[in-house]
Order: C-alpha cells, then sequence, then structure tokens
C-alpha cells in the first residue's frame, strides 16, 4: 500500500495491481 | 478517381484496424487510474483534478463498494447553473459532496448522464460506436474482480486517445486525402452558437450546456474567429471561486488559462483527414474550428465527428 | 513528411500570452490585471510504502489493535515468530446484495518495519477473499498472483478508514 500525507482532510492511497498484463497504479482519494 | 479509391481503402483499413484491435490494446504497460470517493467535497474533488493535470475521473462509493460513474466538467458546469438559479445556496455549493451532483443535476433538471461503459476486450471499434451512442466523449472499460465479482473500472478511455492511437498505429491515414469540403458529416457546414469576447461567461455556460457541446467559439463584430471557450475551462473558473462573479465577462475568464494551453487548432475545407490525424498524432488536438481566408468563423469538427466519418462515412 | 500541404493552424488569438495582451488593450484598468492563470507547476505529490510512525513498536501495535477494534475488524493471535505482525479478517459490508457465494471476508496482514532507529513504518497487505462461513474457499486459495482482474477498492477503502481511525485517534 503506498500512502500520501494526509493534506487538507484528504487521504490518498495506492497500491499496483496487475490486470492481465498490464499494471494498474489504483489511487484512491478519500475525505478524512 | 484515384483519390476517390484510396480514401474508401483507407477508411476501410482503418475500420478493420477498429475492429481487430480491444480497449486493452490502447492501454499503456503501466498508468495510473485515479479514483475519487463520493464523499468527498466537490470543492476538494477540483483541487485533485487539477493537481492530477486531468479533467475527469471515476468515482468510488464506498457504502455501495461500487463505482458510480464519471465526473466530468459536465458536473462543473451543472454546479455552476445550480449556483445561478439558487444564489442563495451558496453555503449549500460549499459544501457541496460529489454524491450531491445526482440532487443538483435533478434541481435543475437537468438529464442525467448516463455512463455508457464496455469491457476491456470488447473491439474498439464496439467502444466507439458506444461513445456515439451515447454521445459520451470518454468510456469507462469495466471488468469484474474474479473472486468477489465486484465490478472494476479498469481505465477509462477518450474519443481523442482511440483517434491518437489510429494515427500512431494506422498508415492508412495517409491514404485519406480527400478535402474536407467533398467529405460528408465533416465538410457539413453546422449552425454554431457563438459569442464574443464581452459576453457574459454565465451565457457561454448556459450554450455549453443548454447546445451539449464542449466548446462555444469566440468570433469579433466582422464573424472572424478570436478564441474558444471550453468546458474544461470551467475547472480553472470554479477553482478560481470566480464563478460567483456571474457577469464576469468570457475575454475576462479566459484569463484564468494556464500558460500552457497549446492554443485553439483551425483548418481550412481544403484540408484532408491524412494531416488531421498527423495532428492528432503530434499534439492534443480536441477539435478543429473551419476558417476561411480572411479567418472567418465557417464551421467546426469534433472528435465525434471524425470518429463518426471513420466508422460510418463513405 | 510526404504528407500534403496543409493549413491546419494553431489561432494565435487564442494563446493565452497573446489573449492578456489583447484584454489588456481592451480594457487596461480593468479586472483583467487581476485575474491570473491557473498555476501549471503540479505540487509533486509524495507517496510512501505504508504510514511512518516514531513511536515505540509496542505503541504503535496497540494502536492498531485499538484501531481494529475499534472498525469492527478481527484478527489472529499472534504467534510468537510473527509478534510484530496482525493477521486481520474485516467483514467487508457493501450496500449491494451481491450474489451469496460473494466471499465477504477480506483478510489483510499488517506488518510493523523497523527503517532504522525510532523510525518504523507500518505495512498493508492485502491477503485474500473468505466466505462469511470463515473457511479459505480453496479456489480462493489460488495465487493472487494468478488472478488476471482484481479489483484494489475494497483493499483501498478499508486501508482507509484503518489510518484515517489512526490519523484521529493519534
Amino acid at each position: 500500500l503506498a500512502t500520501t500525507s494526509i493534506k487538507h482532510n484528504t487521504l490518498a492511497v495506492a497500491s499496483i495491481v496487475r490486470y492481465k498484463r498490464k499494471y494498474v497504479t489504483q489511487v484512491l482519494f478519500s475525505p478524512l | 478517381e484515384q483519390i476517390e479509391h484510396d480514401q474508401k481503402i483507407g477508411i476501410k483499413a482503418i475500420r478493420l484496424f477498429l475492429q481487430s484491435k480491444t480497449s486493452y490494446d490502447v492501454l499503456p504497460v503501466s498508468y495510473r487510474l485515479i479514483v475519487l470517493d463520493t464523499s468527498l467535497l466537490v470543492k476538494k474533488s477540483l483541487t485533485i483534478l487539477l493537481q492530477n493535470n486531468i479533467v475527469s475521473a471515476p468515482l468510488w462509493n464506498n457504502q455501495t463498494s461500487r463505482f458510480a460513474g464519471l465526473l466530468t466538467a459536465s458536473d462543473f458546469i451543472n454546479v455552476i447553473q445550480y449556483y445561478f438559479q439558487f444564489p442563495e445556496k451558496f453555503e449549500f455549493v460549499e459544501q457541496l459532496t460529489l454524491d450531491g451532483l445526482r440532487d443538483v443535476e435533478r434541481a435543475i433538471g437537468c438529464d442525467q448522464i448516463e455512463t455508457a461503459s464496455i469491457h476491456p476486450f470488447k473491439s474498439l471499434y464496439e467502444a466507439c460506436v458506444k461513445m456515439l451512442e451515447s454521445k459520451a466523449r470518454r468510456i469507462p472499460l469495466i471488468d469484474e474482480d474474479e473472486k468477489t465479482h465486484r465490478e472494476i473500472v479498469v481505465s477509462v478511455l477518450t474519443q481523442y486517445r482511440i483517434l491518437k492511437f489510429v494515427a500512431l498505429n494506422c498508415k492508412e491515414t495517409k491514404m485519406l486525402l480527400k478535402p474536407i469540403k467533398d467529405l460528408k458529416g465533416l465538410g457539413t457546414i453546422k449552425d454554431i452558437s457563438t459569442c464574443t469576447l464581452q459576453t457574459p461567461v454565465i451565457e457561454v455556460i448556459h450554450l455549453l450546456a443548454h447546445k451539449s457541446v464542449s466548446s462555444v467559439p469566440i468570433v469579433d463584430d466582422q464573424g472572424k474567429l478570436i478564441n474558444v471557450y471550453e468546458a474544461v475551462d470551467i475547472l480553472a473558473l470554479v477553482k478560481g471561486g470566480m464563478y460567483t462573479d456571474l457577469d464576469l465577462s468570457v475575454g475576462d475568464a479566459l484569463l484564468r488559462r494556464p500558460e500552457d494551453f497549446e492554443g485553439v487548432h483551425t483548418c481550412t475545407m481544403n484540408d484532408r483527414l491524412s494531416t488531421i490525424m498527423d495532428t492528432i498524432r503530434k499534439s492534443r488536438l480536441h477539435r478543429l474550428f473551419i476558417v476561411d481566408d480572411e479567418g472567418k468563423l465557417v464551421s467546426v469538427i469534433t472528435l465525434s465527428d471524425i470518429l463518426n466519418y471513420i466508422l460510418f462515412g463513405e | 513528411s510526404q504528407l500534403p500541404t496543409s493549413t491546419i493552424a494553431i489561432l494565435p488569438s487564442s494563446l493565452p500570452s497573446i489573449h492578456r495582451a489583447f484584454m489588456m488593450e481592451l480594457n487596461p484598468n480593468q479586472l483583467s490585471s487581476n485575474i491570473n492563470p491557473t498555476p501549471t507547476k503540479k505540487s509533486k505529490t509524495r507517496w510512501h510504502f505504508g504510514i511512518r510512525s516514531r513511536s515505540y513498536p509496542l505503541d504503535v501495535m496497540g494502536e492498531i489493535y485499538r484501531a481494529l477494534k475499534n472498525l469492527g475488524a478481527e484478527w489472529a493471535k499472534p504467534t510468537e515468530e510473527e509478534l510484530w505482525t496482525i493477521r486481520v479478517r474485516w467483514k467487508y459490508e457493501s450496500g449491494d446484495a451481491m450474489q451469496e457465494n460473494t466471499p465477504n471476508l477480506m483478510k489483510m496482514q499488517i506488518q510493523l518495519f523497523q527503517l532504522e532507529p525510532n523510525n518504523y513504518l507500518v505495512d498493508f497487505k492485502f491477503d485474500g477473499w473468505e466466505t462469511s462461513t470463515g473457511t479459505p474457499q480453496d479456489s480462493f486459495k489460488q495465487d493472487l498472483d494468478e488472478v488476471g482482474s482484481f479489483s484494489a477498492y475494497p483493499f483501498l477503502h478499508l486501508a482507509t478508514r484503518l489510518i484515517m481511525e489512526l490519523a484521529v485517534n493519534s
């Protein structure tokens, strides 16, 4: 899991996932 | 005849190419997909879009743990229209979350844009047909998690990305030498709504919404094209909190455009799809305004028009 | 290129610098002067693995167990050799009625690493799904690497809730 520091009450987390033969860095922004 | 013949062969080859490739093939080997939780404030989501240099993002509803459509410039247009109709609701707009965008759509009576989607392993041709049918300029690629059968947004494909993929991989685009004026659909002169630099930006925003177009050309009193207000310009306007100043002129609103804006593309009726596709290959072309020898606005060619012609023209 | 001549061009008056000059000329002392362009420099988002902590390891573990408890998660009793790893199982509530055999127990591994003296990192790792009968169906045993299409969003969502619980508590 990759994370960013919480700024303006918003947190971003990400993980790199393989989809078939390609790699997606899925990033989710959520409010604190 | 030779040009006529080459045009037909070229279009046929490009169609076959679109039918033989899948949306998955367009995806880079590794890429990033930014998704926004629907409980985010609309204002916060705008900051995230601008910070990541994107104009749209899929939405994730963590209550239903499903995807909740795409956030696009149209949503911000709806918010501005809502504020214009209910100026006393300033506080509500400031506290609006992405969940609330559907209520805003209902409040201003605009029809909810049904987000068409497609499986990544369907052909590019089918993805184009779906986009043209739904009048969308982008389409989410949806698969499902093998274990939980929950849907996954694998990526979002835009008309621009598809045309760029064709321009990069289809040498037959060089065969499209017929001038635009002879191409049905592309050379047809459209009835376009225009404005001047002094027009209040709120009127332009109403035009974008009511005509369901993504840009409004700005002309001078002789009808010469001098600029264009695009739907994506709204993001900079809202970010600057300037949407409350509703009699702001569109000329002033355009001062919010980032310095690295590449400019508006123009062409004439004598141009051809071969050079248009070559321009798409090299730069971020989102539409072309057709002008005459004096620079007067004649018509516009959108990416939907180009896709329409490639899929169904000739 | 061997392409025919083209009259495709960029409209000069649409370039921001020329438009700005034009607007200043049109109405010099007006609003135009203090409307600035949207900044193009994007503040580079700094990503790090997991979350950092400078607290004592036992305090960190205590915080995590407390947060897991507040969020209704369960965990396996840690073994002697894996004191700094928490094997979590989390009922994943999702509003829509999924098919009955849809696994809704998400497993996650949370592990504390020491980067350097009094600098620790808490790592979160997805560890498969189970059905609520609790027996990991062998079909889920399939090694995650073979999975061709996997949605990280439920995992990202639960990790987000845990991080926020830790942030709010601390």
